[in-house]
């Protein structure tokens, strides 16, 4: 199955 | 006081049309090099990084660097109230913090509107992300091509379903999706050169084949930027988001990264 990545997994939040 | 001044029609209203699908808030930071913003879609899955330099504006002036959040779809709105010709002013004084001013000029000088946009908090849509000097290293190929490519890229894989998986080695970058209905592939063998033409597919880095599944919804709004641009350079990576990126002017550009499809 294929699931949609979201930027927190690659950038850290401010 | 920050002040800056551009024509109506000027590309920092038209890149701000077509965020617009994406992005409701941004936050904008602007120093005397120029001005800078900062965006996240709801979904988090895209960033939206873009810097356009104090010479492209008809005129800038920043005293001292400013922050602030501004509700651009409130700002487009604003700015779709000018006429032709007139020239647009925004304005931050030092004394007044809390909103922004916008100012319309008839080319014959008989007429201005003044219009105040408050501002608002944007903080949480902001991400820590590396200078791209430091981050361009980290993608496994970089390549440019027409950005009206692009588009249609995109547009065509969308008949047949939502992702594109984009594939990149040494001697083609293929764009294909399968769907119900059927399948998709569009191939391009790519020139490789650092100085890419305007009407060619170039690849520009290449580290080793990489391939990336996104969602076409995405890509096609990255795409709606790329059209006032020539040309589009789309960075993969398997540890980084996909990066679609234009140039402005010289120092200028506006940056896309967007989270893959993974495998579960």
């Amino acid at each position: 199955v294929r699931k949609q990545s979201q930027l927190t997994a690659f950038f850290a939040s401010t | 006081m920050f002040e800056l001044t551009m024509a109506k029609g000027s590309i920092l209203q038209g890149v701000l049309e077509a965020i617009l699908d994406l992005v409701n808030v941004a936050n904008v930071d602007c120093s005397s090099k120029g001005f800078s913003l900062q965006a996240l879609d709801t979904e988090h899955v895209v960033f939206l990084s873009l810097f356009f330099p104090s010479e492209v504006f008809r005129s800038y002036r920043c005293d001292e660097d400013c922050s602030m959040g501004i509700a651009i779809a409130d700002m487009v709105d604003l700015l779709r109230a000018s006429n032709d010709g007139d020239i647009i002013t925004i304005k931050v004084t030092d004394q007044n913090f809390e909103d922004i001013t916008i100012t319309f000029e008839s080319p014959d000088k008989t007429k201005t509107t003044d219009m105040d946009l408050q501002l608002v908090d944007a903080r949480s849509h902001r991400l820590k992300i590396s200078e791209w000097h430091d981050m361009e290293s980290e993608y496994q190929a970089i390549f440019c091509m027409p950005s009206a490519q692009f588009m249609l890229n995109c547009k065509s894989l969308s008949v047949i379903d939502d992702d594109v998986v984009i594939r990149v080695n040494e001697e083609v970058i293929s764009f294909s999706t399968k769907g119900k209905s059927g399948c998709v592939n569009i191939s391009h063998v790519p020139n490789k050169t650092d100085n890419p033409e305007k009407a060619s597919v170039t690849l520009t880095h290449m580290r080793g084949p990489v391939s990336l599944t996104l969602n076409l919804r995405y890509m096609k709004s990255c795409a709606k930027v790329s059209t006032l641009f020539d040309q589009v350079k789309i960075g993969l990576s398997t540890k980084l988001p996909l990066m679609v990126e234009c140039k402005i002017a010289e120092k200028g550009y506006i940056r896309y990264f967007v989270a893959p499809k993974i495998t579960e």
